[in-house]
């Protein structure tokens, strides 16, 4: 599904020059479940911008079945709106819209607008109660669980999440990654999670970890 | 030092009452380093907001060294800048300041300015060579670090952490949680950090739990 060959993200400063990305070479298979571990400033955002599309590699290649991601940038985004789900590291909600809102701006972004299935996925990860409030009246978590809702509100293809249980309690976190581990597999929606908690290894198919922008390490785990 | 005296914040919505405190009694002493814990929801962003004087409860008393905190804006402001140091659960680093800049902003407004100091912090917490940068231009981890340092850089009273390390590896968390811990034991500063990361509790002296508004556990530890 996603083939990666040699990647690099170089940021050109005016003393140095940062490889945020030193040469990846991966491939991902429809249906894997990856966690993405590594030390802050390893390259996972970085990574993930990448993979969706948002970013582009400096050197390498990008093959999303079979076709190389570049072009220009209508043509990514369309990319994007049709296949990834995306949870932000600091969630990117529209403050100006309702969390209801924030999800159906997604749904009808790819076509799939579904009142019905917005209140769905939001009311699986708590928040039936919040959904015709602002980002600005909700807590750290709650928000966090909204960019999570609304990840999967569209059936993405891929599914991507930067730190996906960085703002949620132990217990918050386990139903929220049940939601999602369910949904990934009832609709075989491929995912590649990135998180500091070890212990959601247990979600996972395969856990890969960064360091200095290069692939240290690489395992199948289920 | 602190004193909450059934303190409540309520939001009051269209449809219901949101009882984010719903009658919180409790005293900290100075030197305390407290860990407050509890889940999504449940008033923990919403406490310290109250104890940092940014925001002000609908019900009941809090007194900071016997004087009630309350009193027009601008004192609150004042008391606020002079005493209290806090790391926000979304950092609310100024994006067109540098690294640097950010720290030297927050010591000048209490009249700390001190550029040995704000560089020193700054490479307690691995950023040296960061400095110089735009907080779009790093990592979220990073960016997390940046508020942290900026938080002891002016020698407060007191010091607030909001989700101090949801953006960290457990190694650089444990760094981090050093740097600070020592550092408060030094300068003899009290401490209230809200987390979900409950192996944090090693470097406490008492932990609260809140759960719906309410305080639900209190208990010394060290
Ligand atoms: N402006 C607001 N208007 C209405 N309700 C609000 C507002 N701000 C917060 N709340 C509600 O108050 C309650 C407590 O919020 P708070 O942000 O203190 O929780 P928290 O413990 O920090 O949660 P988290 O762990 O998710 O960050 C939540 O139910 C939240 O939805
Ligand atoms: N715009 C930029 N200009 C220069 N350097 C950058 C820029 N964005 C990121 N970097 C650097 O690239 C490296 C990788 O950043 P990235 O955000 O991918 O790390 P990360 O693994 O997500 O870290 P964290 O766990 O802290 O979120 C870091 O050293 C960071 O400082
Ligand atoms: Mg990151
Ligand atoms: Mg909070």
């Amino acid at each position: 599904m996603i083939q990666l060959n040699n990647v690099k993200r170089h940021y050109v400063m005016a003393s140095e020059t940062i490889k945020a990305l030193d040469g990846i070479t991966l491939s991902i298979q429809e249906g894997e479940r990856i966690i993405l571990l590594g030390p802050s400033g390893s390259g996972k955002t970085t990574l993930l911008n990448c993979i969706s599309g948002l970013d582009t590699p400096t050197y390498g290649e990008y093959l999303f079945d079979g076709i190389s991601v570049t072009g220009n940038s209508e043509e990514l985004t369309t990319f994007r709106r049709k296949n990834v789900g995306y949870v932000f590291q600091f969630f990117n909600l529209l403050q100006d819209l309702t969390v209801l809102e924030n999800v159906l701006l997604i749904q009808e972004l790819s076509g799939q607008r579904d009142v019905n299935r917005a209140k769905e996925v939001l009311s699986l990860v708590g928040l039936e109660g919040e959904i015709d409030r602002f980002p600005s009246e909700i807590s750290g978590g709650q928000q966090q669980r909204v960019a999570i809702a609304r990840s999967i509100a569209k059936n993405p293809k891929l599914l991507l999440g930067d730190e996906l249980t960085g703002n949620l309690d132990t217990e918050t976190s386990a139903k929220v990654m049940n939601v999602l581990t369910e949904a990934c597999q009832k609709e075989n929606i491929t995912t590649v999670m990135v998180t500091h908690d070890e212990s959601l290894a247990k979600y996972a198919t395969r856990v890969i970890r960064l360091d200095s922008g290069k692939v240290k390490s690489d395992e199948r785990v289920s």
